[in-house]
């Protein structure tokens, strides 16, 4: 454990927290798309199948738990508790265009051919493409509410501290994993945009924000 | 631990 994995996971944490919560204070799941965050919950199932075969740390075990369950909470809230704020006509994004491919890949490249190996390589995978619906959503829309771009700006910084964790890791631990690296790398990548206009048009009068 | 084999990441 280092700084950059340690807030790297306090961003991931704050993301899925604000998110569970701006759709429980406002009773609306307005402008996000349920279909990234079914893809979400797919991710943490599949990765942390683990969770019944071994322990790391009460840490490890605490966080996967609450990931899972806020994950299968935000679905629950979009699909079932808000389901007529859900908007379904923007959220239009075909999802098995990135889950076949994926779980293509997963089988292919993987670290051992074994079906836990190939459930966790899908969810890495997955998990670097998973916010494509979302992202196509707000460019259909061409806008996002400021609480919905803070939830992604730490989703986004979430894997960018990863990707430092992982350089840490190879230099103090020479710890090394091809498949997490280039999925982060790919995951980070498509936050970029999404980055610089959080940055450039963050504004103090700014009620949202606009995508191209 | 071999390369990769250690799943401690979240």
């Amino acid at each position: 454990m280092n700084v950059f994995r340690l807030t790297g996971d306090l961003s991931h944490l704050a993301a899925i927290i604000i998110l569970l919560l701006k759709i429980w204070k406002s009773r609306s799941c307005a402008g996000i798309s349920g279909k990234s965050q079914i893809l979400f919950a797919v991710v943490f199932t599949t990765r942390y199948l683990d969770l019944l075969t071994s322990f790391i740390s009460l840490y490890n075990t605490s966080m996967k738990l609450i990931y899972i369950g806020c994950a299968y909470a935000t679905v629950y809230l979009i699909y079932v508790k808000f389901r007529a704020t859900y908007d379904g006509n923007h959220d239009s994004f075909r999802v098995e265009f990135l889950v076949v491919p994926v779980g293509g890949l997963a089988v292919l490249i993987n670290h051992n051919f074994s079906l836990m190996e190939i459930l966790w390589t899908f969810s890495i995978y997955l998990e670097s493409v998973a916010i494509l619906p979302q992202l196509f959503m707000i460019s259909k829309t061409g806008e996002a509410e400021t609480i919905t771009t803070h939830y992604l700006f730490c989703l986004g910084l979430y894997r960018a501290l990863y990707l430092l964790n992982w350089i840490w890791r190879y230099y103090f631990e020479g710890f090394l994993d091809m498949i997490a690296i280039f999925a982060g790398l790919v995951q980070t990548v498509l936050y970029c945009d999404f980055f610089y206009l959080y940055v450039t048009k963050g504004g103090k009068d700014r009620k949202k924000v606009m995508l191209p | 631990c071999p390369i990769g084999a250690k799943k401690d990441e979240l």
